[in-house]
């Protein structure tokens, strides 16, 4: 007599957990462009049995994105989730998993990220500022600034764009541009790319030294500008994931889908 | 040809009561909210 189909999985069972779990590393560890995400809710899960031992896994997951750039080594765990004031970014991700002789492995993804709506945050937070277009020229030429600046100050490499990560605009108490961006070391240093910045290329792979910028520029009433830039260090890359092999500017909106 | 046993009516007594305020489990779907829902 066919044993009897196991009880429908729980979204908060261990099993549906230890999926979500193996979806969100996936995700993290195949997307170039952004911030990592932390898994906020299972929506769903549905099992199909394919034989002995051997199932597939839909799951429907809900992801909040964190501070922590999709470049960063630091852990997921010690990224923090950007709260509701911060004006969050949503991902909304279905994953389809193979479970075999109880290894759990992923077969495709599908994910869509957006902004929560400006609307939700001005009513619950009145004076919380609101994500920027990325496209925006005040945001551009903050980062501009932000990067030359950077530039000009530093004994050690000469750094490139890589892309801008977010940015916010306020108008009160002064006219300021947030923005955070990620860079990569070239091969010259700060000092020799004011001779022949066109010399200056993102280091290969197997030497490549990313960063995270953060900036604040003030334009009025006063002038001020306000930048920090850590490079990560060397990071062994992963062989199936190729880092930006390239300068220049990428943009990542959120409301952008990904497979 | 296989005949339907009869099953005697379970005796009023026999019956399990349900608890009193007895809840149906939650659903199983969709999950806990780990930080907040937008």
């Amino acid at each position: 007599v066919p044993a009897a189909p196991s009880a429908p999985l729980g979204c908060d069972d261990p099993e549906s957990e230890a999926a979500a779990e193996v979806a969100v590393s996936y995700i993290n560890g195949h997307s170039h462009h952004g911030y990592k995400f932390a898994l906020n809710r299972i929506e769903n899960i549905r099992v199909v049995p394919q034989g002995l031992n051997n199932d597939i896994i839909f799951l429907e997951l809900d992801l909040l994105e964190t501070t922590c750039h999709i470049l960063s080594p630091t852990p997921l765990a010690n990224c923090t989730v950007r709260s509701f004031e911060q004006h969050a970014v949503e991902g909304d991700c279905d994953v389809k998993l193979q479970r075999l002789n109880g290894k759990l492995s992923v077969l495709a993804s599908k994910c869509h990220s957006r902004a929560d709506s400006g609307e939700d945050i001005i009513q619950l937070c009145p004076d919380c500022p609101l994500l920027a277009s990325l496209n925006n020229t005040e945001v551009l030429t903050a980062v501009t600034a932000a990067l030359s600046d950077h530039n000009s100050k530093t004994t050690d490499a000469y750094l490139r764009l890589i892309e801008i990560g977010r940015a916010k605009i306020t108008s009160y108490p002064a006219h300021t541009v947030s923005v955070e961006f990620a860079v990569a070391a070239t091969n010259c240093s700060a000092k020799a790319a004011k001779d022949n910045v066109e010399a200056c290329q993102l280091l290969p792979d197997d030497q490549s030294n990313f960063g995270f910028c953060t900036a604040v520029m003030i334009t009025h009433p006063s002038q001020d500008l306000r930048v920090d830039c850590q490079l990560y260090g060397h990071q062994v890359p992963t062989p199936d994931i190729p880092f930006f092999s390239r300068p220049g500017v990428t943009y990542s909106q959120p409301g952008q889908d990904t497979s | 040809p296989v005949a339907k046993r009869a099953v005697a009516e379970v005796a009023q007594h026999d019956k399990v009561p349900r608890p009193v305020g007895f809840l149906p489990p939650p659903p199983p779907c969709p999950g806990k909210i780990r930080h907040f829902k937008i």
